[in-house]
């Protein structure tokens, strides 16, 4: 009798992604950590690891890539800080965790399963995400580590071109909308 | 937007996504990401979805849950139901972007309407795909 059989998939965002802009260096750079991680997670899979701990572990790697935007490589808000969002839902118990506009969690994914499997909520946000993932022992960064130049400068692009059209999120015109 | 699908060997399936949201973004804005049903959802009888791009048009067409629903209720096959809802549903909406989707029997569809997705996948008999443009 063979193994039962595993697999999985990954994404690391969608957008304007344009050859053009695109070295050959930098796309080398995507898809050597995209390929890290999905065999990091289909070999958890292999070794029998229930599909909440590959998908976590999985986008850990991601979140701790400055490539992406997740965890360090996240998007600036207006005000110059991060806020980060996560969510985990099991297809055979229907449990789900997530949180919300975290600001000092390390890895939001992670915070997102313990609400799943230790809390009776699904959605913890803000202070209060926070304040339950430090009683619960989740690693506690400064939001700075989250910072990275080419998210700075996005950001200024954005705001430049907000000033400039109008108030408010009807001038988000540009590759900002996307999450 | 980060997140990961898979198939474990009991047979269940996962969703998990992972974001720092939109740049720019004020007020508490929260988009679909941490949102069951809309960036995230997972059902054995049907798929696990992570969603990734504008999304507050993914909160408003409960994208991820759509595409199971899809599969469960009007048996449409994974790519199918994927499919449809990035391609069409969401397109004739307006709203930018892709999801990741893996069935209960390892089928694993990609789709996105952006000129992007940065995304990998290895099917159950340990193909690996990494991709970033349309082609």
């Amino acid at each position: 009798q063979g193994k039962p059989p595993v697999a999985i998939a990954i994404h690391g965002g969608a957008g304007t992604i344009l050859k053009s802009s695109m070295t050959p260096e930098k796309e080398a750079d995507y898809k050597k950590v995209l390929t890290h991680a999905v065999k990091h997670g289909y070999t958890l899979l292999q070794k029998g690891e229930k599909g909440e701990v590959a998908v976590v572990e999985t986008i850990k790697i991601l979140e701790s890539s400055p490539l992406f935007n997740a965890g360090i490589g996240a998007v600036y808000t207006f005000d110059g800080e991060h806020e980060l969002d996560a969510s985990i839902m099991h297809g055979g118990s229907k449990n789900a965790g997530a949180v919300a506009g975290v600001k000092t969690i390390r890895s939001p994914i992670e915070a997102a399963l313990m609400v799943m499997n230790e809390s009776p909520h699904v959605m913890l946000s803000g202070k209060g995400a926070e304040d339950y993932a430090k009683e619960n022992g989740l690693e506690q960064v400064d939001n700075s580590v989250f910072d990275t130049e080419f998210r700075k400068q996005a950001l200024d692009k954005a705001k430049a071109r907000m000033q400039q059209v109008s108030n408010g999120y009807g001038s988000q015109q540009g590759n900002e909308r996307f999450g | 937007t980060v997140g990961a699908v898979v198939l474990d060997s009991e047979g269940n399936i996962v969703a998990g996504t992972s974001t720092g949201g939109m740049t720019a973004k004020r007020y508490g804005r929260i988009g679909d990401s941490p949102v069951i049903g809309a960036g995230t959802y997972a059902d054995n009888e049907s798929c696990a979805v992570s969603a990734t791009g504008h999304g507050e048009y993914f909160i408003r067409y409960n994208v991820a849950a759509d595409i199971c629903a899809r599969m469960k209720y009007q048996g449409l096959s994974l790519s199918d139901a994927a499919n449809t809802v990035v391609n069409d549903v969401l397109v004739k909406a307006g709203g930018d972007g892709g999801v990741i989707a893996i069935d209960a029997k390892g089928n694993v569809a990609m789709p996105f309407n952006s000129a992007g997705m940065y995304r990998a996948s290895i099917d159950v008999n340990g193909n690996v795909k990494v991709a970033i443009y349309k082609d």
